[in-house]
């Protein structure tokens, strides 16, 4: 599994809609100060809830809309970020009795989405061998993709609404962390370091330091 | 909660020596400052860089630390594996030298998981399979360019 | 005392714009929270990289922030030369470009001040008149070596 | 007027003796991660008195004594550096009424050393036009030179002195100030920018920042 695209509308630096295909092993993004690398790293962060306003260097959320569109536009202004990750090779997710636990969960609060997502996630089977494809009911799901989205919405007044998509379908933050959560990608799991979280980890004190141990046991 | 504390701590302090002695030629552990009650005291990174007297984070200098805090990163990472990494500069600190060893490491994991790695030292762009490179006119928005989806040699 | 801190302030703004303009191409000044009454207030860089819109320091990246620091300690230095400076990594958070406009203007000051640099980036060291190299073996004291003392090309 | 030598004794990861000669103009200096370029600079401060043991990364001034040679001597032992500046084209420092002001003060606290080095700093004549040295009085003064050297003894239980010296002559730290002072070398001169400075003046709040105008006012 890996991060297939990312897509950024009007987001921070970026004006219109800016497609960064991406492909699996070592990617290196590079470019003068201030050009907008780190705020590709914030798109990231934004789409998949992984950091509030303050995370993403922005006073208020409001402030992740391009200031061009912002300065412009008599109406409301929207930003919106699309992760499309590519999912081959995740069959060993354990198929079946994931759907059980999950429709527990979507049942409650009537979101039809989460199920959906499920379909996609949990049945992906492992891919088959050459020239099987035929027989196998899922083959449809030829792309093996799984795609957040999150759009903000600011009105002229400065109020704004910000929602999650999973496929094209509405759903919760929660619901979207328990969804990463299966993809292992968790909130305090560390795997996006930002441009100075080494510095930060340096003049931590030790207490702070134990504490980073304790969010993960 | 102690029992999946030490077993989280154990495992990570396990991963931060194997990470730190393939990052920096030398011996590093995980201390605690109360090991009976973890949950009263924190938590100090010691280092031993290769032939140097054993040292806390403090005492050393601004390459030795950054290279034990990313020891302690990568090892946290270790602990709970994700399909993929995203570093903002975290070479900033490191001379030619250590930005290669990282690079190296990097390269290695990224078998397994997908790295995206924004770097500005040459040793790193030369060492990834691909290079995006971003830039922004004046007054223009920020424009992604040559992604290069094939292997690459180094452009810079 | 209100009086000895305006004319301070306006010498060191006066020096701000000057610095920042040939670091980054942008306009840049001082800001006081509270021009009539400046004790009762703080002070802000405000920066203005060409063709961006006007942001204070919290907004910008990371080295457009470095960039905007270390143009106020140019100007502050400019208020109260010195005969010599020494800086410690002070390059680090910059791309190749902006590490060649900061040691072009590093160059160009030592025509009339000393200046000891210590820096791990080509650019930099690529444009001084001389390198001083240090080393440290294993378990040994450092080493100071290639004291060149005629002007050299870059050995990096 | 420029630095021309520092000479550091068992101060930090230096043992021994090691001369540093150095010249006017753009010098860099590098070297591997840990190897000892920020403990150069670090002998800098010592030496001039512009920093306290927290400004040179130590937790006691003992700290700055080479490891090895704590650990291996009985008695006592010591570093020290010595800062030799080359004086030539000083001249416009102000000649003869220098003089008289220090005198002054020399004579208040009765010691030699600093007129002893006002000799040697104030009436530094410009360079002579080739040919003419024969004729000028202080034509003996060939060197040009002002040298501080600082020396830490620290005894086996840990307690310490330290010693300021000027051309070799004891002074104490308010008198080394004062002649840096007339050399334009001042402590929140910001002259010297350590590994960090910068990182530390994006951070402050904007009192701090005013507060550093305050200070050079
Ligand atoms: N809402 C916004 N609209 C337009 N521009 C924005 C917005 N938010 C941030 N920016 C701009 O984005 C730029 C910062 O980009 P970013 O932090 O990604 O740079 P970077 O490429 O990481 O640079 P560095 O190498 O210095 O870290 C700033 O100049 C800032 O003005
Ligand atoms: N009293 C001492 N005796 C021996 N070694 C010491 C002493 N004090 C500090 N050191 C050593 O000096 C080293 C640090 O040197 P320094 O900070 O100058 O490195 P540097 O060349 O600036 O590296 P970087 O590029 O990472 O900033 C540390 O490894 C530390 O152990
Ligand atoms: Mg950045
Ligand atoms: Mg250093």
């Amino acid at each position: 599994m890996y991060i297939k695209r990312l897509e950024l509308s009007n987001f921070k630096s970026f004006g219109g809609t800016t497609p960064v295909p991406l492909l699996p092993g070592f990617t290196v993004i590079s470019g003068p100060n201030g050009s907008g690398k780190s705020n590709l790293i914030d798109a990231l962060l934004f789409c998949l809830g992984l950091a509030g306003s303050k995370g993403m260097r922005a006073e208020r959320l409001p402030d992740l809309v391009n200031h061009t569109q912002t300065s412009r536009s008599r109406s409301t202004v929207e930003a919106s970020v699309t992760v499309t990750f590519d999912l081959v090779g995740m069959g060993g997710m354990g198929g079946g009795q994931q759907l059980e636990t999950v429709n527990g969960n979507g049942n409650g609060n009537g979101k039809n989405a989460v199920s959906a997502v499920d379909t996609t996630l949990t049945v992906v089977p492992d891919p088959l061998p050459e020239g099987d494809t035929a027989s196998s009911p899922f083959s449809l799901h030829a792309s093996l993709e799984w795609s957040v989205t999150r759009k903000l919405r600011v009105t002229q007044q400065g109020t704004y609404t910000s929602n999650y998509y999973i496929n094209g379908q509405p759903c919760t933050l929660t619901e979207l962390h328990e969804e990463l959560n299966r993809l292992r990608v968790y909130p305090e799991g560390y795997n996006v370091v930002l441009q100075g979280d080494v510095t930060r980890i340096i003049s931590m004190n030790s207490r702070e330091r134990r504490e980073i141990i304790d969010e993960l046991a | 909660r102690q029992q999946a504390f030490k077993e989280a701590f154990d495992a990570v302090n396990i991963n931060f020596q194997a990470i730190f002695a393939e990052l920096s030629d030398g011996d590093g552990h995980l201390q605690l400052d109360d090991a009976n009650d973890p949950f009263n005291g924190g938590l100090n990174l010691v280092a031993h860089p290769k032939g140097k007297p054993v040292q806390r984070l403090a005492s050393m200098s601004g390459g030795e630390k950054s290279l034990t805090a990313l020891s302690f990163i990568f090892a946290l990472q270790r602990y709970r594996p994700s399909p993929f990494y995203a570093f903002d500069e975290v070479d900033m600190f490191l001379d030619g030298a250590n930005v290669e060893r990282l690079a190296r490491m990097i390269k290695q994991q990224a078998k397994q998981a997908q790295f995206i790695v924004v770097s500005l030292r040459r040793p790193m762009i030369e060492s990834s399979e691909r290079t995006i490179g971003v830039t922004q006119a004046r007054g223009a928005f920020t424009q992604v360019l040559g992604i290069d989806l094939l292997p690459q040699s180094a452009s810079v």
